[in-house]
Protein backbone atom coordinates (compact mmCIF):
# COMPACT_ATOMS: atom_id res chain seq x y z
CA UNK A 1 0.00 0.00 0.00
CA UNK A 2 1.24 3.94 -1.06
CA UNK A 3 1.02 6.70 1.41
CA UNK A 4 0.51 9.87 -0.38
CA UNK A 5 2.84 12.58 0.91
CA UNK A 6 1.76 16.36 1.01
CA UNK A 7 3.83 19.49 0.02
CA UNK A 8 4.67 20.49 3.25
CA UNK A 9 6.71 17.42 3.95
CA UNK A 10 9.44 18.95 1.56
CA UNK A 11 8.92 22.88 1.20
CA UNK A 12 8.91 24.98 4.35
CA UNK A 13 6.94 28.06 4.85
CA UNK A 14 8.66 30.93 4.28
CA UNK B 1 -1.02 51.43 -10.17
CA UNK B 2 -1.24 48.32 -12.13
CA UNK B 3 -1.62 48.15 -15.72
CA UNK B 4 -1.17 45.05 -17.09
CA UNK B 5 -2.03 44.40 -20.91
CA UNK B 6 -2.32 41.16 -22.81
CA UNK B 7 -2.18 41.46 -26.65
CA UNK B 8 -4.84 38.35 -26.57
CA UNK B 9 -7.50 37.33 -23.95
CA UNK B 10 -6.96 33.61 -24.69
CA UNK B 11 -3.33 34.15 -23.22
CA UNK B 12 -4.62 34.84 -19.58
CA UNK B 13 -7.68 32.62 -20.21
CA UNK B 14 -5.66 29.41 -20.95
CA UNK B 15 -3.31 30.52 -18.00
CA UNK B 16 -6.15 30.73 -15.22
CA UNK B 17 -7.92 27.51 -17.06
CA UNK B 18 -4.27 25.54 -16.68
CA UNK B 19 -4.48 25.75 -12.81
CA UNK B 20 -8.27 26.77 -11.83
CA UNK B 21 -9.63 23.34 -11.43
CA UNK B 22 -7.35 22.21 -8.77
CA UNK B 23 -7.05 25.52 -6.55
CA UNK B 24 -9.34 28.27 -5.73
CA UNK B 25 -8.54 31.59 -3.63
CA UNK B 26 -4.76 32.62 -5.44
CA UNK B 27 -2.65 35.47 -3.99
CA UNK B 28 -1.43 37.20 -7.35
CA UNK B 29 1.75 39.16 -6.63
CA UNK B 30 2.33 42.05 -8.59
CA UNK B 31 5.65 43.76 -8.73
CA UNK B 32 7.13 45.69 -11.37
CA UNK B 33 9.22 42.58 -12.93
CA UNK B 34 5.72 40.90 -13.24
CA UNK B 35 3.07 38.90 -12.23
CA UNK B 36 4.29 35.65 -9.97
CA UNK B 37 1.17 33.58 -7.71
CA UNK B 38 1.53 30.32 -5.68
CA UNK B 39 -1.36 28.20 -4.60
CA UNK B 40 -1.33 24.61 -2.78
CA UNK B 41 -4.87 22.56 -3.36
CA UNK B 42 -6.42 21.54 -0.79
CA UNK B 43 -5.16 18.10 -0.08
CA UNK B 44 -1.73 19.64 0.51
CA UNK B 45 -0.70 17.37 -2.15
CA UNK B 46 -0.12 19.57 -5.46
CA UNK B 47 1.37 23.07 -5.41
CA UNK B 48 0.44 25.74 -8.66
CA UNK B 49 3.59 27.98 -9.05
CA UNK B 50 2.77 30.38 -11.99
CA UNK B 51 5.31 33.69 -13.03
CA UNK B 52 4.09 35.76 -15.82
CA UNK B 53 7.24 37.88 -17.24
CA UNK B 54 6.86 41.02 -18.70
CA UNK B 55 7.73 40.03 -22.10
CA UNK B 56 4.12 38.01 -22.15
CA UNK B 57 2.71 41.56 -22.09
CA UNK B 58 1.97 43.98 -24.53
CA UNK B 59 2.31 47.15 -22.08
CA UNK B 60 3.21 46.32 -18.14
CA UNK B 61 3.43 48.95 -15.89
CA UNK B 62 3.63 48.07 -11.94
CA UNK B 63 5.12 51.19 -9.65
CA UNK B 64 3.82 49.93 -6.72
CA UNK B 65 3.86 46.28 -5.46
CA UNK B 66 0.06 44.96 -5.09
CA UNK B 67 -1.05 41.31 -4.52
CA UNK B 68 -4.93 40.81 -5.58
CA UNK B 69 -6.51 37.98 -4.24
CA UNK B 70 -8.75 36.93 -6.32
CA UNK B 71 -11.26 33.64 -6.58
CA UNK B 72 -10.74 31.77 -9.54
CA UNK B 73 -14.50 30.65 -10.31
CA UNK B 74 -15.54 34.32 -10.55
CA UNK B 75 -12.95 35.16 -12.49
CA UNK B 76 -13.28 32.45 -14.95
CA UNK B 77 -16.83 33.74 -15.34
CA UNK B 78 -15.47 37.34 -16.23
CA UNK B 79 -12.92 35.90 -18.62
CA UNK B 80 -15.64 34.04 -19.99
CA UNK B 81 -17.17 37.20 -21.17
CA UNK B 82 -13.97 38.62 -23.21
CA UNK B 83 -13.35 37.42 -27.00
CA UNK B 84 -10.26 35.46 -27.28
CA UNK B 85 -8.78 37.82 -29.76
CA UNK B 86 -9.77 40.82 -27.51
CA UNK B 87 -6.76 43.14 -25.82
CA UNK B 88 -7.45 42.41 -22.10
CA UNK B 89 -5.98 45.07 -19.88
CA UNK B 90 -5.71 44.19 -15.74
CA UNK B 91 -6.03 47.62 -13.91
CA UNK B 92 -5.85 48.24 -10.09
CA UNK B 93 -4.90 51.01 -7.76
CA UNK B 94 -1.95 50.81 -4.94
CA UNK B 95 -4.75 49.77 -2.59
CA UNK B 96 -7.27 47.72 -4.01
CA UNK B 97 -10.44 46.61 -3.28
CA UNK B 98 -11.29 45.73 -6.89
CA UNK B 99 -9.46 44.33 -10.34
CA UNK B 100 -10.83 46.06 -13.15
CA UNK B 101 -10.62 44.04 -16.21
CA UNK B 102 -10.79 45.52 -19.50
CA UNK B 103 -11.46 44.11 -22.79
CA UNK B 104 -11.26 45.73 -26.22
CA UNK B 105 -12.02 44.76 -29.92
CA UNK B 106 -9.94 47.37 -31.57
CA UNK B 107 -11.42 46.53 -34.83
CA UNK B 108 -14.92 47.11 -33.56
CA UNK B 109 -14.45 49.82 -31.21
CA UNK B 110 -15.82 47.95 -28.35
CA UNK B 111 -15.12 47.72 -25.45
CA UNK B 112 -15.85 45.98 -22.24
CA UNK B 113 -15.49 46.69 -18.85
CA UNK B 114 -16.07 44.39 -15.50
CA UNK B 115 -14.76 44.76 -12.18
CA UNK B 116 -13.72 41.80 -9.98
CA UNK B 117 -14.29 41.80 -5.95
CA UNK B 118 -10.89 41.24 -4.65
CA UNK B 119 -10.55 39.00 -1.28
CA UNK B 120 -8.40 38.69 1.59
CA UNK B 121 -6.50 35.47 1.25
CA UNK B 122 -4.78 33.87 4.29
CA UNK B 123 -2.09 31.90 2.61
CA UNK B 124 1.70 31.11 3.33
CA UNK B 125 4.33 31.18 0.67
CA UNK B 126 6.28 28.40 0.31
CA UNK B 127 9.70 28.34 -0.11
CA UNK B 128 10.58 25.96 -3.27
CA UNK B 129 13.97 24.98 -2.99
CA UNK B 130 16.31 24.99 -5.35
CA UNK B 131 15.84 20.81 -6.06
CA UNK B 132 18.71 18.37 -7.56
CA UNK B 133 16.31 15.97 -10.09
CA UNK B 134 17.50 12.91 -10.75
CA UNK B 135 15.93 12.55 -14.28
CA UNK B 136 14.65 15.32 -16.51
CA UNK B 137 12.20 14.62 -19.52
CA UNK B 138 10.95 17.08 -22.10
CA UNK B 139 7.74 15.56 -24.40
CA UNK B 140 5.14 17.30 -25.97
CA UNK B 141 2.63 18.16 -23.94
CA UNK B 142 -0.23 16.92 -26.25
CA UNK B 143 1.41 13.20 -25.64
CA UNK B 144 1.98 13.28 -22.25
CA UNK B 145 -1.53 14.38 -21.75
CA UNK B 146 -2.96 11.55 -23.66
CA UNK B 147 -1.08 9.01 -21.80
CA UNK B 148 -2.16 10.80 -18.51
CA UNK B 149 -5.82 10.71 -19.71
CA UNK B 150 -5.26 7.21 -21.04
CA UNK B 151 -4.02 5.51 -17.86
CA UNK B 152 -5.97 7.38 -15.67
CA UNK B 153 -8.87 5.31 -16.49
CA UNK B 154 -7.56 2.49 -14.92
CA UNK B 155 -5.95 3.17 -11.42
CA UNK B 156 -5.85 6.02 -9.17
CA UNK B 157 -2.47 5.67 -9.20
CA UNK B 158 0.30 6.19 -12.30
CA UNK B 159 3.31 5.35 -11.92
CA UNK B 160 7.00 6.58 -14.05
CA UNK B 161 9.92 4.90 -14.76
CA UNK B 162 12.89 5.87 -15.63
CA UNK B 163 16.28 3.73 -16.74
CA UNK B 164 18.78 4.63 -19.24
CA UNK B 165 17.13 4.72 -22.25
CA UNK B 166 13.11 4.10 -21.53
CA UNK B 167 10.52 5.94 -20.12
CA UNK B 168 7.79 3.64 -18.81
CA UNK B 169 4.44 4.77 -17.48
CA UNK B 170 1.95 2.30 -15.61
CA UNK B 171 -1.36 1.98 -14.72
CA UNK B 172 -2.49 -1.11 -12.63
CA UNK B 173 -5.91 -1.03 -11.29
CA UNK B 174 -8.84 -3.48 -10.73
CA UNK B 175 -10.43 -3.80 -14.11
CA UNK B 176 -6.52 -4.50 -15.79
CA UNK B 177 -3.49 -3.36 -16.68
CA UNK B 178 -1.85 -0.11 -18.95
CA UNK B 179 1.69 0.88 -20.05
CA UNK B 180 2.95 3.19 -22.46
CA UNK B 181 6.83 2.97 -22.75
CA UNK B 182 8.50 6.00 -24.99
CA UNK B 183 12.44 5.99 -26.17
CA UNK B 184 14.21 9.64 -26.10
CA UNK B 185 14.76 10.58 -30.09
CA UNK B 186 14.84 14.13 -32.05
CA UNK B 187 12.65 14.86 -34.79
CA UNK B 188 14.48 16.85 -37.34
CA UNK B 189 11.15 18.25 -39.20
CA UNK B 190 9.44 19.13 -35.94
CA UNK B 191 11.50 19.32 -33.15
CA UNK B 192 8.72 20.12 -31.14
CA UNK B 193 7.96 16.51 -31.25
CA UNK B 194 11.43 15.54 -29.54
CA UNK B 195 11.84 13.39 -26.66
CA UNK B 196 14.71 14.85 -24.45
CA UNK B 197 15.90 12.58 -21.50
CA UNK B 198 18.64 13.19 -19.10
CA UNK B 199 19.13 10.96 -16.73
CA UNK B 200 21.64 10.97 -13.27
CA UNK B 201 19.98 8.03 -11.24
CA UNK B 202 17.00 5.74 -12.34
CA UNK B 203 13.58 6.50 -10.91
CA UNK B 204 10.58 4.68 -10.46
CA UNK B 205 7.80 6.91 -8.35
CA UNK B 206 4.11 7.09 -8.05
CA UNK B 207 1.58 9.74 -8.45
CA UNK B 208 -2.10 10.38 -7.72
CA UNK B 209 -3.73 10.03 -11.08
CA UNK B 210 -6.80 12.92 -10.26
CA UNK B 211 -3.45 14.95 -9.29
CA UNK B 212 -2.23 14.39 -12.88
CA UNK B 213 -5.02 15.05 -15.10
CA UNK B 214 -5.34 18.07 -13.21
CA UNK B 215 -1.68 19.12 -14.03
CA UNK B 216 -2.43 18.05 -18.12
CA UNK B 217 -4.77 21.01 -18.26
CA UNK B 218 -1.92 22.54 -18.31
CA UNK B 219 -0.95 21.29 -22.01
CA UNK B 220 -3.05 24.61 -23.77
CA UNK B 221 -0.21 26.79 -22.74
CA UNK B 222 2.84 25.11 -24.36
CA UNK B 223 3.71 22.75 -27.13
CA UNK B 224 5.96 21.18 -24.57
CA UNK B 225 5.81 20.18 -21.21
CA UNK B 226 9.71 19.64 -18.71
CA UNK B 227 9.29 17.13 -16.28
CA UNK B 228 11.92 16.69 -13.55
CA UNK B 229 11.61 13.62 -11.47
CA UNK B 230 13.58 13.01 -8.44
CA UNK B 231 13.47 9.98 -5.79
CA UNK B 232 13.10 12.36 -2.40
CA UNK B 233 11.33 15.40 -3.68
CA UNK B 234 8.13 16.57 -5.94
CA UNK B 235 7.87 15.82 -9.01
CA UNK B 236 8.08 19.29 -11.02
CA UNK B 237 5.76 19.90 -13.84
CA UNK B 238 6.41 22.56 -16.19
CA UNK B 239 4.68 24.96 -18.92
CA UNK B 240 6.52 27.73 -20.47
CA UNK B 241 4.91 30.90 -21.43
CA UNK B 242 6.94 33.49 -23.67
CA UNK B 243 7.96 34.64 -20.44
CA UNK B 244 7.11 32.88 -17.83
CA UNK B 245 5.99 29.81 -17.09
CA UNK B 246 3.09 27.85 -15.46
CA UNK B 247 4.73 24.90 -12.87
CA UNK B 248 3.00 22.30 -10.78
CA UNK B 249 5.16 20.10 -8.13
CA UNK B 250 3.72 16.93 -7.07
CA UNK B 251 4.40 15.05 -3.97
CA UNK B 252 4.50 11.22 -5.00
CA UNK B 253 3.11 8.70 -3.33
CA UNK B 254 5.96 6.24 -0.98
CA UNK B 255 5.60 2.58 0.08
CA UNK B 256 3.86 2.63 3.43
Amino acid sequence: KRKQSTIEEFFGKS
Amino acid sequence: MLEAKFEEASLFKRIIDGFKDCVQLVNFQCKEDGIIAQAVDDSRVLLVSLEIGIEAFQNYRCDHPVTLGIDLTSLSKILRCGNNSDTLTLIADDTPDTVLLLFEDTKKDRVAEYSLKLMDIDAAFLKIEDLAYDCTLMMPSSEFSKIVRDLSQLSDSLNIMITKETIKFVADGDIGSGSVILKPFVNMDKPEDSIKLEMDQPVDLTFGSKYLLDIVKGSALAEKVGIRLSSEAPALFQFDLKSGYLQFFLAPKFND
